[in-house]
């Protein structure tokens, strides 16, 4: 590798600092720079601009474009999970809005018992995407709404249930104990359920986003995606690559903002060009 | 008590006679890593460490440490010293009512807060009263009424009012008028780039003057925090910042982006979801676990 131009090294110096301060982290970063240093070899690649474009290449192969987890089972059953405040709530809401746009009858089932308001946070997100919603009272059991939403949905024969959880740190075991719980609820009432575990992250979460997603996708036996919410902001959310690299989760959607709109389903080149703008 | 990069930084200079140029650069690619894998900023660590290594070259030879203790001792030193006082409290006000006013990205813990910031000056003696300024997220107002009722604190929301200025209004003239002493203003979470947002807030410190302008900052946050506390600063001159979620397992390096950056001291940590999770900041508990 020493045939290298002082330019190139330069370069990389360039990107990896740029990675840095996009959350990607060290290890990952590291990583990526080498597996660049590789293809550049190999095709023998001098000139910066075919190297960003190799390094574009690399980041989006990474992330992957897997399809969301085919089934035509009836009700498709999504569970939206992840730490306090990272946008579940707001997600659940764009989501049910979104499947309603396409015709779909949604039932929305308010499994946060727990939290000051999150039910009456939630009904007011129903009503908006027009979805059917199921909730108890303040303090009952997560898990017996979401039985309750599980039943409802056959009665009423509807397309999509998007289960909101309270938000909960991964480490607190009694916690990731109800989630699981939550979990084989839907698996008892039916088979294959739930077909989505959705990972909500906030986008200016640094490296603590990976053990996020390690803890929760360990608990659930795996997430089927990542809504990476707050991307509106200033901050890239890097941190999908280490979560690439070292959990193969893709990403599904990215949340731009508060509004019923501001959901977008993951395209991956596009994200890897607003890490480098 | 040494765990991890710093315990190798020890074991690395073993055999060294003294501190060298040569190895304290060593040593400090570690520590600079270390930093990265905190979620400190990337500016912010070379920062530091151009400091530090300053520190370590002009340190000469110290008998009874070892380079690699040396080193390390620099390097915990300066993150301490960094990282501010210990346990700065709230400045109450000559004449009452205190006023304090907290803001934030959206979902940083600003609401929780509120509410646990009422908790510790009801234990304080005073008698607070909340006012629910975020009239944009469904069910906020509602959130911090429950807060407040848990509380036995009076929360004063405006039925279908759009305005967040004149709510605080209300509830700085009510505090006056019902002996209220401490007026605490939870407002609606923003991005430092929403112009239109942050001048609400410029326009409520206007008109309000607040005594205490809190910063509340998800413990988690990665580089972006450095972003965030610089915008949020320059706007309204904050007097300190709450750090939420560090019952987590976030290293929290954003604390020392945030204390680089703006001066202010940390004055509060969020360590739980209920009302009475909130303690003083400890400079040298931070710098511990940022290090790792
Ligand atoms: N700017 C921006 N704000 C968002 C986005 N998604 C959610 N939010 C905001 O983030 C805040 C928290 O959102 P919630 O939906 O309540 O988050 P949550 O995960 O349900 O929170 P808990 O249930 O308390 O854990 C709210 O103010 C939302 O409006 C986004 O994509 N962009
Ligand atoms: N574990 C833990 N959770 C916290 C802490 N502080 C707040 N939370 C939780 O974080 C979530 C968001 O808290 P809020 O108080 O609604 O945040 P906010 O800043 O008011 O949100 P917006 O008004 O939407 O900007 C809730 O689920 C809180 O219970 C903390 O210190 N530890
Ligand atoms: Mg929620
Ligand atoms: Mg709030």
């Amino acid at each position: 590798v020493g045939r290298y131009d002082r330019i190139d090294e330069d370069l990389l110096e360039e990107i990896e600092s740029i990675l840095l301060q996009t959350d990607v982290g060290v290890e990952t970063t590291l990583r990526i720079i080498d597996g660049l240093r590789d293809r550049a070899v190999d095709r023998r690649t001098r000139n910066p601009d075919d190297l960003m474009d190799l390094l574009r290449e690399e980041m989006a192969d990474i992330l992957g474009d897997a399809p969301a987890p085919a089934s035509d089972q009836r009700p498709r059953v999504i569970m939206i999970v992840g730490v306090n405040g990272s946008g579940k709530t707001t997600t659940a809401g764009k989501m049910a809005a979104r499947y309603a746009g396409e015709g779909k009858k949604v039932l929305i089932a308010a499994a946060d018992t727990f939290r000051a308001a999150a039910i009456d946070q939630l009904e007011v997100w129903a009503r908006r995407a027009e979805a059917d919603f199921i909730r108890h009272q303040h303090g009952s059991d997560p898990s017996a709404v979401v039985y309750d939403a599980m039943q409802a949905a056959t009665a009423r024969d509807a397309d999509v249930v998007i289960i909101d959880t309270a938000g909960r740190l991964h480490t607190r075991d009694n916690l990731m104990e109800e989630l699981k719980k939550i979990k084989r609820t839907t698996g008892k009432q039916m088979d294959g359920a739930p077909h989505e575990v959705l990972l909500v992250l906030d986008g200016t979460t640094g490296q603590n986003a990976l053990s996020q997603a390690r803890v929760f996708s360990e608990a659930l036996g795996g997430l089927t995606g990542i809504a990476l919410t707050k991307l509106d902001g200033t901050a890239r959310g890097g941190i999908v690559f280490a979560i690439g690299v070292h959990l193969g989760i893709p990403v599904r959607f990215i949340g731009v903002g508060e509004g019923i709109e501001d959901l977008q389903e993951f395209d991956a080149p596009a994200f890897v060009d607003a890490l480098f703008n | 008590e040494l765990t991890g990069r710093m315990e190798g930084i020890v074991r690395n200079l073993r055999g060294q006679g003294k501190l060298t140029e040569k190895n304290i650069d060593e040593s400090l690619r570690q520590v600079r890593r270390a930093l990265l894998e905190a979620d400190v900023n990337f500016k912010v660590a070379r920062t530091f460490i151009d400091t530090v290594k300053v520190k370590a070259l002009g340190q000469g030879v110290l008998r009874n440490l070892s380079p690699g203790q040396q080193m390390v001792g620099i390097v915990h030193q300066e993150l301490i010293s960094l990282m501010g006082e210990e346990a700065v409290e709230v400045a109450i006000a000559e004449s009452p009512p205190t006023i304090v006013m907290l803001a934030g990205l959206q979902g940083s813990g600003k609401t929780t807060a509120t509410g646990k910031l009422a908790h510790h000056f009801l234990g304080a003696g005073h008698r607070p009263i909340l006012a629910a300024a975020d009239v944009y997220r469904p069910a906020a107002v509602k959130q911090l009424q429950v807060l407040g009722e848990q509380l036995e604190v009076p929360v004063v929301a405006l039925g279908d009012s759009r305005s967040p200025l004149a709510i605080c209004k209300v509830a700085v003239d009510r505090a006056g008028r019902e002996d209220r002493d401490v007026v605490i203003l939870d407002t609606a979470g923003r991005l430092h780039v929403d112009e239109e947002m942050m001048e609400e807030l410029r326009g409520i410190r206007g008109a309000v003057h607040p005594h205490e302008i809190l910063l509340v900052v998800d413990g988690m946050t990665g580089q972006d925090a450095v972003n965030v506390a610089e915008a949020f600063d320059q706007d309204l001159d904050i007097d300190g910042c709450i750090l939420t979620k560090m019952d987590g397992d976030a290293r929290g390096g954003a604390a020392l982006s945030i204390r680089q950056i703006t001066r202010k001291p940390i004055k509060f940590v969020g360590v739980g979801e209920k009302l009475d999770a909130l303690e003083v900041f400890h400079p040298e508990r931070m710098a511990s676990r940022i290090l790792g």
